[in-house]
């Protein structure tokens, strides 16, 4: 679960500077 | 719930928490500009669709700046002999119904001077949705690289060219409550890239 939150954030880090990201919380 | 939303805080993450914000944020992303700060600018033809919006900005912590008074000046000079005189030219401003013919115009210059001193604006409004004010809409916006959310009165009658403006990049919402608290979403995530830069 730590790994995938981990690998997670990151991926949303580096996505994040390029353009919007919006998590639906469904 | 708490450590989900400080992560998602930490990564520049925007949170939909229904299905209705996550359509109004996508929507709101489709502009091409952010707005570089919290100032909002409201311009409307009427009253109550002001002062709703208002007091969203209040809710999501948008600033509604009184306008300075030369460009109160300048508003006043650009409406004189066009709407009532009775109206406010400090923001939200409320044009009062202006008249048909050349409304497009009216709205966008209006809306340029309001620009001069917010970050982003509202417009609320019940123009014609012709293609003079589509693309007066986003000539707007692409001078001033500011971003402008509509939303217009009369929606329900106006789903069409609701989305053919949000296709065209300026986001277009059903009532003002909800554009505001998108435009508060973009303020966030344009506070984040600024952060990180």
């Amino acid at each position: 679960g730590l790994k995938y939150a981990s690998d997670f954030l990151e991926l949303a880090k580096r996505a994040t500077r390029k353009k919007p990201v919006i998590v639906w919380k469904g | 719930n708490t450590i989900f939303e400080a992560a998602m805080k930490q990564c520049g993450v925007s949170i939909a928490y229904n299905i209705e914000e996550l359509i109004d944020l996508m929507a709101a992303f489709t502009c091409p500009c952010l707005p570089k700060g919290n100032k909002l600018g409201i311009l409307a033809e009427s009253g109550g669709g002001a002062v709703a919006g208002a007091d969203s900005a209040f809710e999501f912590g948008l600033d509604i700046p009184v306008l300075s008074k030369a460009r109160q000046q300048e508003l006043t000079d650009r409406l004189k002999g066009v709407i009532p005189p009775f109206s406010a030219p400090k923001n939200p401003i409320d044009l009062v119904w202006p008249p048909m013919e050349n409304r497009v115009k009216i709205l966008v210059d209006c809306a340029e001077i309001l620009l001069k001193e917010v970050d982003s604006l509202i417009i609320m409004d019940y123009a014609v949705f012709n293609s003079d004010y589509v693309k007066g809409m986003q000539d707007l916006q692409n001078r001033v690289r500011k971003p402008v959310f509509l939303a217009p009165c009369f929606p329900a009658k106006r789903q069409a060219e609701l989305a053919k403006l949000t296709l065209k990049g300026v986001p277009s919402f059903t009532i003002p409550e909800r554009a505001v608290k998108a435009m508060a979403t973009a303020v966030k995530y344009s506070q984040y890239v600024q952060s990180i830069k």
